[in-house]
Parts: structure tokens; sequence; C-alpha cells
């Protein structure tokens, strides 16, 4: 099932990154790790005929690796932009501060969830090695700490998390993933909330897990996706 | 201003 396989996926990405930070002169780049998830999402379409399809951006000039994940359910489409950030090895996600000729890269997303009416996420790929703090989110959520490898976390919440006293600091594991409402949720959450609850209470369950106040995000009929400019 | 290179549809 696509839950398996985000399940799956989630596992990877931990024990891809603890290796690297076993290894003195072995490094795994976001970006990697994003390209490796396209490609074994589009392997999934082609040999496991589940439901899933892969499209890039027919756009030269677009030569990042950010994503849209878009969830149909009863011919309801939900677009979810999400950009991607690994946690580094001091326990930070250093690369949530990052900016783009002088803008937040973070606010760049807000501005265009807000003008195509998706639902802001950022999916966070971890590894992280407090075996205390480990063990007490694994039996919070009653899975494996290892499916925590990718995790996904309202990116409107995510900005408010951003500063203290004023000035920018990037959050660690232990900030994002408390078990609390507004915590990030297993990148395995995605299907299990969409195929049990549907795609609005999917929403509702997610702003009420994230933030309460995020706007509520459109909902598209199949004619009305915009499907111009992609291949 | 952020340009999505990948859309990964799910259809459940």
């Amino acid at each position: 099932t696509l839950t398996d396989w985000l399940r799956y996926q989630a596992i990877t990405v931990w024990d891809r990154i603890a290796f690297c930070r076993r290894q003195p002169h072995t490094q795994v780049f976001e970006t990697t790790l994003t390209q490796n998830l396209v490609f074994q999402f589009y392997q999934l379409g082609k040999r496991a005929r589940l439901g899933v399809t892969v499209y890039e951006s027919a756009h030269e000039r677009r030569n990042g690796n950010d994503l849209e994940l878009v969830f149909e359910v009863d011919n309801r489409w939900l677009h979810v932009p999400c950009q991607c950030k690994i946690l580094h090895q001091h326990n930070r996600y250093g690369g949530i501060n990052h900016q783009v000729q002088g803008q937040l890269q973070l606010d760049l997303l807000l501005e265009y969830a807000t003008r195509t009416g998706g639902l802001p996420v950022y999916l966070l790929y971890n590894h992280y090695s407090d075996p205390t703090f480990n063990e007490s989110l694994s039996e919070h959520w009653k899975i494996p700490i290892e499916e925590f490898g990718c995790s996904f976390i309202s990116a409107r919440y995510l900005k408010e998390q951003l500063f203290i006293d004023g000035r920018i600091k990037a959050p660690s594991f232990s900030d994002l993933h408390r078990p609390h409402d507004q915590s990030a949720l297993p990148f395995s959450a995605l299907t299990t909330l969409l195929t049990q609850n549907g795609i609005h209470q999917f929403i509702h369950r997610y702003q009420t897990n994230t933030h309460p106040t995020d706007t509520p995000p459109a909902v598209f009929l199949r004619n009305e996706l915009d499907i111009d400019g992609w291949d | 201003s952020f340009a999505p290179r990948y859309r990964l549809v799910f259809s459940a």
C-alpha cells in the first residue's frame, strides 16, 4: 500500500542519514534525498500500479528540487506545496533560514500557497540520536522511531516558531517533534489521514494538529487542476 | 518566487 511505501521511505532516510553521520567523509544532501524520493515515487507508480503519477515542470528555469504533493480523494484535489529540509549534524534545521534574493524561502512558499490555494508544508529529513527522546516519541505515536525519517509540518506554524526574541533561530528535531497538537506528523500519516477520513477531514485534522488559524486551502475538481506547463 | 519542479499526485 501507499502507506507501507511512505513508511519504508521514511525508514530509508533515517538509516541513510545515520550511515553518513557515522562516516567522517560521507555526506548526504537534501537534494539527493528529494531526488531519490521522486524517483522511488515514479518507480512505485510504474511497478506497483498504485494510483501515483509524477509530473515535472516544463519550465526550464525551474532548476530547484521543490515539490508539490497533490492528493486526490473522491475526485477532489488538494495541493500541498512543499519544501524539503534535512536535520543537520548539530541537530538544527539550518536550511530553514535560507534566503533567496533577500527573502525567506519560507515566505515564498507561504505566498505561493496563498496564491494557489494550497496547504504549505515542510518535509523534514531526520535522524536523531537521543535514545530517551526517541523512545518517548515512538511510544506516543506507537510506531518505530525510524518512521520519523520523513515527517511534515505546517509551514505557517513553522514560521511562528522561527523567531525567538525577534531573531531567527533554526529549530531542532525535538522543537518540532514534541507530542503535542502542532507538532510534525510522520510521513505515513499523509495517507492514513486521507484514506480514513476523506479530504475535508484531512484538512480539518491537519489544521487542528498543526496550526488552527491556517487559511483553509482550496479543494479543486479534476477539470480545475492546472496542468499547463507540466510534463 | 516558489516554483515547484515536481508534482507528485497520490490518488486514494
